[in-house]
């Protein structure tokens, strides 16, 4: 029985899509059925795990339209299953935004192959807009990756605001599972205390350990590889994989 | 008779709301009269000037609406005129979506106070959806703030295929003015290289100097402040600088 994870934020290059990819990858290298699925029409995700988002078909956007099931867009990369994305993802949000039970789209999809899989990790872009929507209503749970940067909560109060209309209208389990500190810059002024607000404020988890921000993560990977492959021993490197034994173990979460 | 620039990159956090602020500051700082639109329902722009967006009415979303004109909705703010925006713009993205000629809603709202400035810097969302088309079609040149990390030529290509889309629909006028390198690390493999590759690749310029990576931006600055305020004498502010006076001196763009 799979636990549904979005991975959200509406702040642009808060590492969202690295998240995913590398807490995806730490997963799996214990032992998880991994399935990611990129909620973003610019594919990052899809093309950082080697895949030609453009050759893709069917893909996500197949699926929110009814047309083809997860199971037929569904492909493997680096040991992970991958539900992927191209530009066409684009026309999704406008044909998902009149209709009635819209917001459910990839839930129902979902719903046929949860089960072959451990953990789901759902990367969202960013906005808050009906593919965010879609991705916390087929959720479990939500991962909120916090760039401690000066004005990030007011992200995250808006973020949350969002999870509440969630709760109350198309999916009541969502939970906030906590914040994952990423590109933590300790030489930011500040950086730690905007971390340490976090549970205070909003009454919600911070996992533990910040990301360090690295340049290993922002060199060219070689296509399909995340920063576990390319750079084992970095601080990075270890940082996500001790966030994702983190939620590995936590039986909380079923 | 203003100047209008579209400063948009779909990709998320690549300095886009930094550069309009800043290169805007450092043009008023020159004399000129500057008058910055916030085109995205986050609303990052609006808050970093040092308005509070939530308590603002009308906002630019009344004007594309049409239930305001510019003129009600602008508010000056830090030496600088400003068309803010709060969370109700993305009311606008569902209204406009259906409706004919939506993409010119921004351009005709306009027409009416820009030749009240000298230049109009516009603020894109993180996505090429109807907010960015209307930016591009009310703008005379686009400047691309471009992260010089691993894979973001990709995303140049996407934008510069809009861009061209828009070309032929919307706005026949639309150039390029060119790329500047934001929170550039040289620490970073292939950060040059990624730079060099630009012109070659697009056939576009690169502005210089490249703005350096540094915390000074990171850091919280007193609302309303931007880098110019509160870390003058900075390299990211001469920087900033140095390509506002490229832009104040260039009678090409007229
Ligand atoms: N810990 C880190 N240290 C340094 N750079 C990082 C780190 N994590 C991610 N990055 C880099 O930051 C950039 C933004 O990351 P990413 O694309 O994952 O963010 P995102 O939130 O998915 O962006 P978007 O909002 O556009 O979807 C990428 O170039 C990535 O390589
Ligand atoms: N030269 C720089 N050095 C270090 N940090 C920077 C630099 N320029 C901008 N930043 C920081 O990077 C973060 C992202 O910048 P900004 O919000 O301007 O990007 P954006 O492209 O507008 O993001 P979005 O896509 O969400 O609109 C901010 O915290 C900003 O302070
Ligand atoms: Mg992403
Ligand atoms: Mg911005």
């Amino acid at each position: 029985m799979a636990r549904v994870f979005a991975v959200a934020n509406q702040k642009g290059g808060v590492a969202k899509t690295t998240t995913v990819q590398t807490v995806g990858a730490a997963l799996a290298e214990l032992g998880e059925q991994v399935l990611l699925v990129d909620l973003d029409p610019q594919a990052c995700l899809t093309f950082a795990v080697g895949l030609e988002p453009d050759s893709l078909s069917p893909t996500l956007h197949d699926v929110l339209l009814g047309r083809a099931k997860c199971a037929d867009a569904i492909v493997t990369a680096g040991g992970m299953s991958i539900l992927p994305a191209n530009i066409e993802l684009a026309g999704s949000e406008v044909h998902l935004l009149t209709r009635t039970g819209r917001e459910h789209s990839l839930a129902r999809a979902l719903a046929a192959v949860r089960d072959d899989f451990d953990t789901v990790l759902l990367d969202c872009p960013p906005s808050l807009g009906v593919l965010t929507v879609n991705g916390l209503t087929a959720s479990d749970h939500v991962l909120i990756p916090l760039q401690c940067e000066a004005l990030s909560h007011r992200g995250v109060a808006q973020l949350l605001d969002t999870v509440e209309d969630v709760r109350e209208f198309t999916n009541p389990a969502l939970s906030v599972r906590g914040v994952i500190a990423t590109m933590f810059d300790a030489r930011v002024k500040h950086a730690h205390e905007v971390l340490d607000d976090v549970p205070g404020r909003f009454n919600i988890t911070v996992l533990q350990p910040p990301v360090p921000k690295t340049v290993r993560f922002a060199e060219a990977p070689g296509r399909g590889r995340s920063i576990l492959d390319h750079a084992p021993t970095s601080a990075g490197a270890a940082a996500y994989r001790a966030i994702a034994a983190t939620l590995h173990a936590d039986v909380s979460l079923d």
